[in-house]
């Protein structure tokens, strides 16, 4: 792992007291090759090098620390910051009728099983959600809400006719009004963020229905392009948080670093199972350890 | 490398960000630049156009080690068995290669193996219906390999060419859902002994380095026989395949360009490699 590379790198260099400008050069080297190994863009990998290279260079290595453990911690303190946890918000608390929340992203990456686990969370709460179906594209989609929805007991709504996403979100207000419900929680379908024609279907039911949070949900395994996933929906539909799913697999995660780099939004929750208690609120140390290996 | 023009280190350079930003990561990427290095330097490669036509054949290369000729001359019924981790497409694969079957006049029978997650087996038997093919499901929570048993004893009796087998999707760390799976194997060896004929395991274009351990670990619990890489239609590359390809003996198979049932193509290594580079 890095931390016995970095031992290893500084355990033939000479220098102590100092981190010499050609020690942390192949320090940084190294971590390079890690955060790259752990699908962080490459990009994002260029920026956060060089800012730890200027943090680092002629820093005094602290009594305490090996030269190797010291470069570890200005890594682990640079990618916490990244991480940001002055933005960590904690899970979503909703407000007054009608808090709106809607589910975005590509195909598979669990956003209908994440609608459910975000429902059975406020359901535990105390509060009465509604599930949403919009997605009338993909076979069963609709049906795949229900069965969720009876599992844990709370209320989804369907098409009744052949609406389009639109009419079906604005009658479920309907219903949510009259039922009492709150949150309400929109499933949306999949979609590249490069679909042009599904990504204004998107934005046109964003800006009829004014949800209150807009929530990106990926996959743990995105590899590189999860700066373009991210930045696209960010800046064509904007969203407010991400959900990261499926980290109870081994991917190292380090597509959550480029999606938080690049929009500055927070990591909400994280995905950790197929069950709908596998739901936990984000912690960045925890996925920095993880990226870092 | 927009134009012909000499080698500098910054061609390399953007040569190293177009390949690991198509995913093939960093080993693959350095084993592929120091071939190139070599070759600048025994003067086999002197310009920039050549760098990319260089560049194109090895991955090109890399990619056909595995392919071998897809006859198509199956022994009926030949069972096929589809695997991978959650959401890379298996069920919508299934759908799309029994379409592509049954157009080749293969009676095909689709065998509903994800008794687990909700609606799985509503979402196979739409495809099913839509393509006009047969379809053997259980209850919902039932065993999947009770189910598989079901199909391969009905596909064998009615006489069908193709048993398509579905499976829940599953995180290959997980030791009892890999167990699971081993059974479902050994029980459709039980039936027909050498099936399944094929082991398929669908891998989404979008998913990074951890592509390699889903492979691995797939590969040594079941024996993957071939691959499917879906979503091929975003803007990501998949060329983390490269590495799976140089690493592993398995053959890709199929691509996957969309949601609908024709959008299921045979993997053509020299194409791929040029997309890889654009
Ligand atoms: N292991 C694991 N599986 C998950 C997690 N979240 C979702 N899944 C699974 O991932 C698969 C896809 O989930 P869905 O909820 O259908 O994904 P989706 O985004 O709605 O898919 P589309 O609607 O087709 O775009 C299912 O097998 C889920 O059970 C998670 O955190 N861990
Ligand atoms: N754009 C695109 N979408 C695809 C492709 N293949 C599958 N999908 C979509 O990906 C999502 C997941 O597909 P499924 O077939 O349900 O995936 P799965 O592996 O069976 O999922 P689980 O059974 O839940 O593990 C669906 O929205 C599909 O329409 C593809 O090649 N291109
Ligand atoms: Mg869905
Ligand atoms: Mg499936």
């Amino acid at each position: 792992n890095l931390a016995n590379k970095l031992e290893g790198i500084f355990k033939k260099l000479r220098s102590r007291g100092r981190l010499s400008e050609s020690d942390v050069n192949e320090a940084l080297r190294e971590i390079r090759v890690t955060l790259l190994e752990a699908d962080v863009n490459f990009k994002v990998v260029k920026r956060f090098i060089e800012q730890v290279r200027v943090k680092a260079i002629g820093q005094d290595v602290l009594k305490s620390l090996t030269p190797g453990q010291q470069i570890i911690k200005i890594v682990r303190d640079e990618l916490t910051m990244l991480m940001d946890p002055g933005s960590l918000k904690g899970p979503i608390k909703p407000a007054a009728f009608p808090y709106i929340i809607f589910l975005v992203g590509i195909q598979g990456s669990g956003k209908t099983t994440t609608v459910a686990k975000l429902a059975l969370n406020f359901k535990k709460e105390g509060f009465n959600p509604l599930l949403v179906a919009t997605d009338v594209k993909r076979p069963a989609a609709e049906e795949q809400l229900e069965i969720l929805a009876r599992q844990i007991g709370v209320g989804a709504f369907r098409r009744q006719g052949n609406e389009g996403p639109v009419a079906i979100c604005q009658n479920a207000l309907q219903r949510a009004q009259l039922n009492k419900n709150n949150p309400i929680i929109v499933d949306t379908a999949g979609r590249f963020h490069i679909d042009e024609e599904l990504m204004a279907e998107l934005i046109g039911l964003k800006n009829n229905i004014n949800p209150q949070e807009v929530l990106l949900v990926a996959d743990a395994t995105t590899g590189q392009e999860a700066v373009n996933i991210a930045s696209t929906f960010n800046d064509r539909l904007g969203i407010d948080g991400i959900i990261l799913t499926k980290l109870d697999g081994d991917a190292r995660g380090g597509a959550a670093l480029s999606m938080k780099e690049v929009t500055g939004k927070p990591i909400r929750y994280i995905g950790i199972g197929e069950k709908l208690d596998a739901i936990e609120p984000f912690y960045p140390d925890r996925l920095t350890s993880r990226i870092l290996g | 490398f927009k134009d012909r023009g000499k080698i500098t280190q910054t061609l390399l350079d953007e040569l190293e960000e177009v390949l690991i930003m198509a995913d093939l990561g960093v080993s693959a990427t350095q084993k592929i630049i120091g071939h190139l290095q070599e070759k600048i330097r025994t003067n086999e490669v002197k310009d920039s156009e050549e760098v990319k036509d260089f560049i194109k054949t090895l991955i090109a290369q890399i990619l056909e080690k595995n392919e071998i000729e897809e006859s198509h001359k199956w022994q009926p019924p030949h069972v096929i068995m589809v695997i991978g981790v959650n959401g890379v497409g298996k069920t919508t694969t299934i759908g799309k290669l029994a379409w592509r079957l049954k157009k080749e006049g293969k009676k095909v029978l689709l065998a509903a193996g994800d008794t687990f997650r909700a609606a799985a087996i509503d979402q196979l038997e739409i495809w099913a219906q839509k393509i006009g093919v047969d379809f053997i499901k259980h209850q919902p929570g039932a065993d999947p390999s009770a189910v598989v048993f079901d199909a391969i004893q009905a596909g064998k009796a009615r006489g069908y060419d193709i048993i398509i087998a579905d499976t829940a999707g599953r995180q290959h760390t997980k030791a009892n859902l890999m167990e699971e799976l081993k059974k479902m194997k050994r029980v459709i060896g039980k039936v027909i002994p050498d099936a399944p004929h094929e082991v398929l395991l669908v891998l989404d274009a979008n998913t990074g380095q951890n592509a390699l351990s889903q492979t691995n670990l797939f590969h040594q619990n079941l024996g993957v026989t071939g691959i499917v890489l879906t979503k091929l239609d975003g803007s990501a590359k998949g060329g983390i395949i490269v590495n799976i390809a140089d690493t592993f003996d398995i053959p890709i198979k199929y691509i996957g360009l969309g949601e609908e049932l024709d959008n299921l193509q045979e993997f053509h290594p020299a194409l791929f490699a040029s997309a890889l580079l654009t």
